[in-house]
C-alpha cells in the first residue's frame, strides 16, 4: 500500500524542494504517515526542515557500500513526518555508481524493505536538478512522478525532456510501471502573460494530469526555508499554506479515484 | 589574451543561463568578441538565443570520441557573438567521461586551440545545475568563475558549496590558477527582507568579489527567452537591459584594474 512518489524535474529552481517539503508537511498534518527522502546532495530539504546535514547521515553509504535505508531515518519536528537527510557526500554516487552495472536499480532495491514494513503511507523523494544517476535512480525507484513546472519558458521547454526520460525508464525495463502522476504549476505570477500562456498550453496538452491546484509565487514561500520551517508553520493562514494544503487534498483525492 | 569564464552555481534556477546569454550579448554589443559555449544538456542558452538544438551539434562527440571544438562554432543573430550549441546528447558525458581517468581536463584540452587562435576576447561557459562531470570540467577549463547568486535562502546555502568545489579543483592540480572572479546577485526583489539580508551578508563576507551591479527580478527578463531574444533585443530600454549593460561594463572595468 505504501506509494513512492518522486518530485522530479531536471530543470533547476522550479520548486522541487519547496513542493517536496510542503506537500510532505501538509500530508503529515492531515494524518498521513510520510517519509521524505532527500536525494539532492545540496541537502536543501534537509536544511529547509531545520536538520543539520551530517556526513554519514544520507543514503550515500547504503547506496555505494553498506548499510540499510531504515538506519538513516530521523524524526522531524512535525508529527507523522520522518526524513532521510542528505549531505554533499551523496554527490559521490554519480561517480561511484556509474561504474556499477546495476546502478539504475540500486535505490529501488534499497527501499524495498521499507515497502514491506509499511510503516509509511507515502515516501516522497526530493531529487536534484540533473540528468545524472541520482535522478534516474529515483525515477527507477518510484511508483509515480510528480513534476513541478515553473510557469516560465525554460520550465515548459524542460517538460518534454522529463516526459521523455520517464518513457526511457519505463521502456528500459528498470521500472515498467512508473507513471507521471501529475504536473504541478509553481511560482505562478498572474501579472505576466507568459505565466497564463504556459498554464493554458500545459492544460491543453496534458489535461487530467495537470493538478487543478496552482502554487502562487509568494514572498513567504521563498522565505520559509530560511527559518527552517514548512509553510504551514511559517505562515499558516497565507496563500502559500492554502495552496499546499489544497495540493495535499487533491493528491489524496486523485488516489481514491484511481 | 583570451579569457575563459564559467558561469557556475550547482544550485538550480539562480540565473546562470540568463546571465550567460545577456552578459555575452551586452559584451558583444560593446564590440567585444565573445564565444558562448552551452555545456548544459538542457540547452537553454541555445534555444534562448533562437537556435534549434540538433544532435551532433554540441561538444558531446569532441569530448567523448572525435572532432574539434571549433567545428561546432555557429554565428548568432548578434554581431560579435558566436555560440557552440548544446543538445540532450551532452548528458551522455556524465557516464561516458566517468569511465576515463583524465575526465577533468578533457574540456580544457579541447578548448586550448581556441585560446591560441585568439579569435575571441572571451569564452563564456554556461554550466548545468549539478555536481557532475560537465560542471567540474568547466571549472577545470576556466580561467575564472562568475557565480550568480539568487537573493534567497537556498541560494546563500549553495554559495559555500561552490566555493569549496572551486578550491578542490585548484588544490587537485586540475586548474591551479582558477579564481572566483565575481559573485553576481540575481533576481533581486527589494520588497522582501530576505533579499536585502542576503545581499548585505554576502557583501560582508565576500567584499570586493561581489559585483556592485545587482540584477533585479523583472517580468521581461523572465519572458525574453520565450521569444528567443536577449534582453537588449526584447526590452532595450528596460531595467533588465540596463542591469546587464552595467554588468558588462563592470566586468570589463574589473579586468582593466586587475
Ligand atoms: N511558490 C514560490 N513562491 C516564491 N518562492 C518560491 C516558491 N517556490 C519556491 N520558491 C523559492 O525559489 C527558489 C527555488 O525553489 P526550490 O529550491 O524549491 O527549487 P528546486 O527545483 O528544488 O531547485 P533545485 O533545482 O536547485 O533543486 C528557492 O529559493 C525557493 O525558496
Ligand atoms: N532577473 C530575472 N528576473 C526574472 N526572471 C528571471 C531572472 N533571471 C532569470 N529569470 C527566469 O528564472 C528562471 C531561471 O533562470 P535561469 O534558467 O537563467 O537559471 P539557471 O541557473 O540557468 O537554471 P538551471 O539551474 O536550470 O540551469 C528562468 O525561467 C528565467 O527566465
Ligand atoms: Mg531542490
Ligand atoms: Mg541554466
Amino acid at each position: 500500500r505504501m506509494r513512492t512518489v518522486a518530485i522530479s524535474n531536471q530543470k533547476g529552481g522550479v520548486g522541487k524542494t519547496t513542493t517536496a517539503m510542503n506537500l510532505s508537511a501538509c500530508l503529515a498534518a492531515q494524518g498521513t504517515r510520510v517519509l521524505l527522502i532527500d536525494l539532492d546532495p545540496q541537502a536543501n530539504a534537509t536544511s529547509g526542515l531545520d536538520i543539520e546535514p551530517q556526513p554519514g547521515l544520507s543514503l550515500y553509504s547504503p547506496l555505494t557500500s553498506h548499510g540499510r535505508a531504515d538506519q538513516m531515518i530521523r524524526p522531524t519536528r512535525l508529527p507523522n513526518l520522518s526524513i532521510i537527510p542528505s549531505h554533499m557526500e551523496l554527490a559521490g554516487c554519480e561517480i561511484d555508481l556509474a561504474r556499477e552495472n546495476n546502478h539504475l536499480t540500486k535505490l529501488r532495491d534499497l527501499l524495498a524493505p521499507l515497502k514491506n514494513a509499511a510503516t509509511f503511507d507515502y515516501v516522497i523523494l526530493d531529487t536534484p536538478p540533473s540528468l545524472g544517476i541520482l535522478m534516474t535512480s529515483a525515477l527507477a525507484a518510484a511508483d509515480e512522478i510528480l513534476i513541478p513546472l515553473q510557469c516560465e519558458y525554460f520550465g515548459l521547454e524542460g517538460l518534454a525532456k522529463i516526459v521523455h526520460i520517464v518513457e526511457q525508464i519505463r521502456s528500459s525495463g528498470a521500472n515498467p510501471n512508473v507513471q507521471i502522476e501529475g504536473i504541478l504549476m509553481t511560482m505562478y505570477d498572474p501579472r505576466t502573460n507568459l505565466a497564463r500562456q504556459v498554464v493554458s498550453d500545459v492544460a491543453r496538452h496534458f489535461e487530467e494530469t495537470v493538478y487543478k491546484t496552482i502554487i502562487p509565487r509568494t514572498i513567504r514561500l521563498g522565505e520559509a526555508p530560511s527559518f527552517g520551517l514548512s509553510i504551514i508553520e511559517h505562515e499558516p493562514k497565507g496563500r502559500g499554506a492554502d495552496a499546499y494544503r489544497a495540493l495535499a487534498s487533491e493528491f489524496l483525492q486523485r488516489r481514491q479515484k484511481a
